[in-house]
């Protein structure tokens, strides 16, 4: 899976997931690639946030949304992420995911669960991509 | 502009830059140049490099829209990992289906398609649900359906020789792992029939004595009697996530 999110250059935002889903799923199994606030959710007046992940426990969380809320009501990035991550390992100790959220100025932070986690940035003081790991 | 008010503004300046050292030298957070920023799950370095291009170029840039579609549709194309795009992820028919979703977070509008088949553009086809219909999200054959009223190539065949292969592996290996619980037969491929935990134990159990003697023995005292059957199975690693 692939989740994105853009800020563009007027502040706007906007987040995307692509995805084929899992090996050998149930024929008719979606997971939480489309489902608004699971694997992605943005708000320029706030920031943004992506996921990947066990999407058939992730959309049960709707994690992105809560990032994006969590940051609303003051959390920083770092926090937000953590907290949303935490919230489905206190359910699902097993569970494997990870989250990546960015505010609305460009602090962004990831967090994982069950496995090790990268993301990937790019901005103006940038010259290439750089790709960022995050351990559980 | 009096030199107090200089004074005040290389102070500010100052404070500023301390800050940002601060927030970058406390983890993983990171502070941002000047906008554009573009993020993405995964080293996924040619998706992001995509969406750079349209939201940085020179002319003003392009939205912040147009470039999500252009770094998830860089991934389809380059099937990431085998998780995104045709030609991966084949489901228990051996078919790759593709979810996607756009969000505007200027507008709240979204659009997303999930268990499209036969249509390999999944992230304009999400687009396309946004920006011609008042509905967030179309699913199965009619979202491809949708899809290719609006112009998008289809329909093909979205499986690739790899997939297949990795498909006619899964059956060889009598259809394991998979994503049931609680049917019969437990160790095979189906059809699969609903029964109760205590039938699905007493299944598995004479299915593992059968193939490994007494070997079981140890499993059916731990907890995972707790555990629905056959969930143990479920596999969710770098190449096989949503």
């Amino acid at each position: 899976t692939i989740s994105m999110a853009v800020i563009d250059k007027m502040g706007h935002i906007a987040v995307g997931t692509s995805t084929n889903g899992g090996t050998f799923k149930i024929p008719g199994r979606v997971g939480d690639g489309p489902i608004p606030g699971s694997s992605s959710y943005g708000d320029d007046e706030v920031g943004a946030c992506g996921a990947s992940g066990d999407g058939d426990i992730m959309m049960r969380f709707l994690p992105c949304y809560q990032v994006v809320e969590s940051m609303r009501r003051g959390m920083e990035p770092q926090d937000a992420a953590r907290d949303a991550i935490s919230r489905i390992a206190r359910k699902y100790p097993d569970f494997v995911g990870a989250i990546f959220a960015v505010n609305r100025k460009g602090v962004h932070a990831g967090a994982c669960h069950g496995w090790t986690f990268q993301y990937s940035v790019r901005n103006s003081s940038m010259h290439d991509v750089e790709v960022i790991t995050i351990y559980p | 502009m009096g030199r107090s008010s200089v004074r005040l503004l290389v102070g500010l300046l100052l404070l500023r830059s301390d800050w940002c050292l601060a927030v970058n030298s406390g983890g993983p957070a990171e502070v941002s140049g000047a906008f554009p920023l573009v993020v993405s799950t995964w080293p996924f370095r040619e998706a992001v490099r995509a969406a750079w291009e349209v939201v940085s170029a020179s002319d003003g840039g392009g939205s912040a829209v147009d470039a999500v579609v252009a770094g998830c549709s860089a991934c389809e194309v380059l099937r990431c990992d085998g998780t995104v795009g045709p030609g991966g992820s084949p489901d228990e028919n051996g078919e790759t289906t593709l979810d996607a979703l756009i969000m505007n977070g200027a507008t709240m509008e979204i659009g997303a398609v999930a268990a499209m088949r036969y249509v390999k553009d999944g992230i304009k086809a999400a687009k396309l649900v946004m920006d011609h219909s008042l509905h967030t999200l179309l699913v199965g054959e009619k979202a491809t359906d949708f899809a290719i009223s609006m112009g998008l190539p289809g329909p093909i065949n979205l499986s690739s020789p790899e997939s297949l292969e990795k498909w006619r592996n899964w059956r060889q290996n009598h259809c394991q792992p998979n994503f049931w619980k609680n049917v019969a037969p437990a160790g095979s491929c189906g059809p699969y029939r609903p029964i109760s935990v205590a039938q699905a134990l007493d299944s598995v159990k004479r299915e593992v004595e059968g193939s490994q003697g007494g070997a079981c023995q140890e499993w059916f005292q731990s907890d995972n009697l707790l555990e629905p059957i056959n969930s143990h199975f479920k596999f969710i690693d770098r190449h096989n996530h949503d």
